[in-house]
């Protein structure tokens, strides 16, 4: 899991 | 997005909802500790501060929103409106016993040292841990009312579903956040005593009382 862009979750 | 995550999302929703309700109806947030809803407040600002910069799906960002809503108005009722009926002799956990150690980790803990990368891994290490005063207060008075376990349940139940959530996204999508796991982890076994009291005494129609 990657920086910025990769967070899809709440 | 998948059955777990939608369940946690709207758990996590209902145990927000839960609590705006249950100070705004009895006019008393008496019992509940007014530190757990700023570390929440803090949390969610530090975590969606993509919320303008980042498009992921309408839902994501309408719930970002509502949760901001919520985290900061439950703030507001608690140390704005209904501060009479705040009980700050019994909510003396020490925020910086949990603050400093937080920002020190995830200044050394993280994917990338970039400012939003940062902010976001301090939101979820501190969401860990952001339960902590709440359960101190209620050990200290050795008490709660039933509509604050319902809220804590629901609270505990959003992150132990977001854990089958992330098993789920192992399995399907071969994604694996492990800050968010670990963290995860520790956020929920936080909550496993209290899930004890919850299922033994208050689903049995009893108070919740602490020995």
């Amino acid at each position: 899991e990657g920086p910025g862009e990769g967070k899809d979750e709440l | 997005m998948n059955v777990f995550r939608i369940l946690g999302d709207v758990s996590h929703l209902l145990a927000m909802i839960l609590l705006l309700l249950k100070i705004w109806r009895s006019k008393c947030c008496t019992g509940i500790s007014g530190k757990s809803q700023i570390l929440f407040a803090l949390v969610f600002t530090t975590r969606y501060l993509d919320l303008f910069t980042n498009f992921v799906s309408l839902y994501n960002t309408v719930m970002k929103v509502i949760f901001l809503l919520c985290a900061y108005l439950t703030v507001y009722m608690i140390y704005g409106k209904f501060r009479k009926t705040f009980d700050s002799e019994n909510d003396t956990f020490r925020l910086e016993f949990l603050l400093v150690p937080i920002t020190g980790l995830s200044f050394l803990e993280n994917y990338s040292f970039t400012p939003l990368e940062i902010l976001w891994t301090f939101s979820i290490y501190l969401e860990s841990v952001a339960i902590l005063p709440q359960l101190f207060m209620i050990s200290k008075t050795g008490e709660a009312e039933t509509i604050t376990t319902h809220y804590l349940f629901f609270l505990g139940l959003y992150r132990a579903l977001y854990l089958a959530n992330w098993i789920w996204r192992y399995h399907t999508e071969n994604f694996y956040d492990q800050i968010a796991v670990v963290s995860g982890v520790v956020q929920t076994i936080f909550y496993c005593d209290f899930f004890y009291l919850y299922v033994t005494k208050v689903l049995k129609g009893k108070k919740l009382s602490l020995p």
